[in-house]
């Protein structure tokens, strides 16, 4: 199995 | 949905141990929990919640490295930060459950110094007056 590892991310939330 | 049986007040230690088992079986394990645990500790259901938030800690202390790394993403700290802000989620979940998430988040940043994206995410939170002690 190929697995692609997503290390990606989001911006901190703003509250 | 045995881990976090809202229908059972006691946690259940055998279906917890098999989801951390899971979790470290995969390589998507510790990403694809982070997602079904933040679905749960955002349950209006207060049970429900506070059994995701035991299942979180069980899996921070038994899971490793590559769950560490998953869970210090902003894209799991925002989720639980919308439990905690009204914008979000905050007036739907109990603040049994609010300050237990509390709590976790200061714990991760006494434990994991080194994870910047927690100290920020928890700094941010005391700045916005989310969190005042």
């Amino acid at each position: 199995t190929v697995s692609f590892h997503d290390d990606s991310d989001e911006d901190l939330l703003n509250v | 949905d045995k881990a976090t049986d809202p229908g059972v007040p006691e946690e259940n230690w055998e279906f917890i141990q098999q989801f951390c088992d899971r979790v470290n079986a995969d390589t998507e394990g510790p990403s694809l929990a982070l997602r079904l645990l933040a679905h749960k500790i955002q349950s209006p259901q207060e049970v429900e919640a506070l059994h995701a938030l035991t299942v979180l800690e069980t899996c921070v202390n038994n899971c490793g490295e590559r769950f560490h790394h998953a869970m210090a993403k902003f894209r799991f700290l925002n989720e639980l930060i919308k439990v905690l802000s009204p914008k979000y989620y905050g007036t739907w979940s109990s603040e049994q459950v609010k300050s237990r998430v509390t709590a976790v988040v200061f714990s991760w940043t006494v434990w994991f110094p080194q994870e910047v994206k927690i100290q920020d995410a928890y700094q941010m939170l005391k700045k916005q007056g989310i969190v005042k002690e």
